[in-house]
């Protein structure tokens, strides 16, 4: 554990805080887009697996135990509790294109060829771009609502954090794994348009709103 | 470093 990762892991934590904080205190999902929720448990699901193979540590055990359980209550608030809130129209980029991919190459590029590596895998290619549907929904109602804006921030800070976890890992401990960098990378890049906004608007006490 | 079967990232 270093610093960058631990760094990276409260980022993590923060933004799922900011999430569930938004939806209790306005009792709304407005803005959110629940099919980027669902992928984010799919995520959690997959690669959280070794909860029951493999235990690392107290930290490691809570923090997953946390992530899970935080994204399946998200899903259950969006498509359940606050039903009635949910911007269903606004929010219809098709997942499929991003579930199909990304399991077609989890079973071409992984590590080892076993169910627990490849539902590893999967998550990772899943992660870096299950954001997606956010972004869309973003991109298509034209604006944020500051808070919504502030996960986004948090979110999207936690894979770059990590980003710098690995190049120390890599010159301090000689370990890497091209798997996680590779779509790191990629998941953070689909963030800098959002990240430019961010800082110079919102951080400005403007509003998110994109360009006509 | 291949698999990595000890995963201590989250």
């Amino acid at each position: 554990m270093n610093i960058f990762r631990l760094a990276g892991d409260l980022s993590h934590l923060a933004a799922i805080i900011i999430l569930l904080i938004k939806i209790w205190k306005t009792r709304s999902c407005a803005g959110i887009s629940g099919r980027s929720q669902v992928l984010f448990a799919i995520v959690f699901i997959t690669r959280y697996l070794d909860l029951f193979t493999n235990f690392i540590s107290a930290y490691n055990t809570a923090m997953k135990v946390f992530f899970l359980g935080s994204s399946i209550g998200t899903v259950y608030l969006m498509y359940l509790k606050f039903k009635a809130t949910y911007d269903h129209n606004h929010d219809t980029f098709r997942i499929e294109f991003l579930l199909l991919p990304t399991a077609l190459l989890s079973l071409v590029l992984n590590h080892e060829f076993s169910v627990m590596e490849i539902l590893w895998t999967f998550s990772i290619y899943l992660e870096s771009v299950a954001i997606l549907p956010q972004l869309f929904m973003v991109s298509k109602t034209g604006e944020a609502e500051s808070i919504t804006s502030h996960y986004l921030f948090a979110l999207g800070s936690y894979r770059g954090l990590y980003i710098l976890n690995w190049i120390y890992r890599y010159y301090f401990e000689g370990f890497y794994d091209i798997i996680a960098i590779v779509a790191g990378c990629v998941q953070t890049i689909l963030y800098c348009d959002f990240f430019y906004l961010y800082i110079t608007k919102v951080l400005k006490g403007k509003k998110l709103q994109l360009p006509a | 470093k291949g698999t990595s079967t000890n995963k201590d990232e989250l």
